[in-house]
């Protein structure tokens, strides 16, 4: 969803 | 992940590298300011809290676990090892950054994208991380001069956050609604906080002259 595409980055 | 992304996380790899090479190395932390080290571990602590939880990636967790190691290391070499502790400036390092964690913190419960507290401290992580180079910049200004390793672990720590500010603008561009403005502006605001570092480290670079 869409959080895990938010938090992809580091 | 795209070639701007990859390029910033190296960078900012090599700059935690860089930084505890020298001081495992040659056992001195001379010009390194330790409330800086403090704040970024606090940055990894809070903004990883999901490592656990979400995974992402084997690169994603692995970097992680990396950030997180060296960040703590330096700290704990800092305060702790007594040869390294020996040549830790104190009366230089007078930066009261517990400020910088309570108003970063008061700003996450202010503005944040979700109130949640997974969000909240990521989100105070962000506002941090922007800040967190202010106690080693003033240490630098303070001490005058810099080694060449320091000097090197400032250029890629703010490196890393301009390589970043290029992926975002072509995630941008290629992912349809991908928009974040505070990661946006918190990145920005990091990134010219050391432009006058970068302006006098290009100076010395040319001139070939010691970093002063």
């Amino acid at each position: 969803n869409k959080d895990d595409l938010t938090k992809d980055e580091l | 992940m795209n070639i701007f992304r990859l390029a910033g996380d190296m960078t900012h790899m090599f700059s935690v590298l860089v930084l505890l090479l020298k001081i495992h190395t040659i056992k001195s932390c001379a010009g390194v300011s330790v409330k800086t080290q403090e704040l970024y571990a606090i940055v990894f602590a809070t903004r990883y809290l999901d490592i656990f939880t979400s995974f992402v990636s084997i690169y994603n967790t692995f970097m992680k676990l990396v950030f997180l190691g060296s960040s703590f290391s330096i700290v704990w070499y800092m305060r702790y090892h007594k040869a390294v502790h020996r040549t830790y400036d104190r009366e230089q390092d007078t930066f009261r950054h517990w400020f910088l964690v309570l108003s970063c913190l008061l700003l996450a419960l202010l503005i944040h994208e979700k109130f949640t507290f997974l969000e909240v401290l990521w989100t105070f992580s962000l506002y941090l991380e922007a800040v967190a180079i202010l106690p080693q910049l003033v240490l630098l200004q303070r001490t005058r001069n810099i080694d060449n390793l320091t000097g090197q672990y400032i250029f890629l720590l703010g490196g890393y956050r301009g390589l970043y500010i290029l992926n975002w603008i072509y995630r941008y561009f290629t992912e349809p609604h991908f928009v974040h403005w505070i990661t946006w502006i918190t990145g920005l605001v990091q990134t010219l906080l050391y432009a006058d570092f970068f302006y006098y480290y290009f100076l010395s670079w040319k001139n070939n002259k010691k970093l002063n």
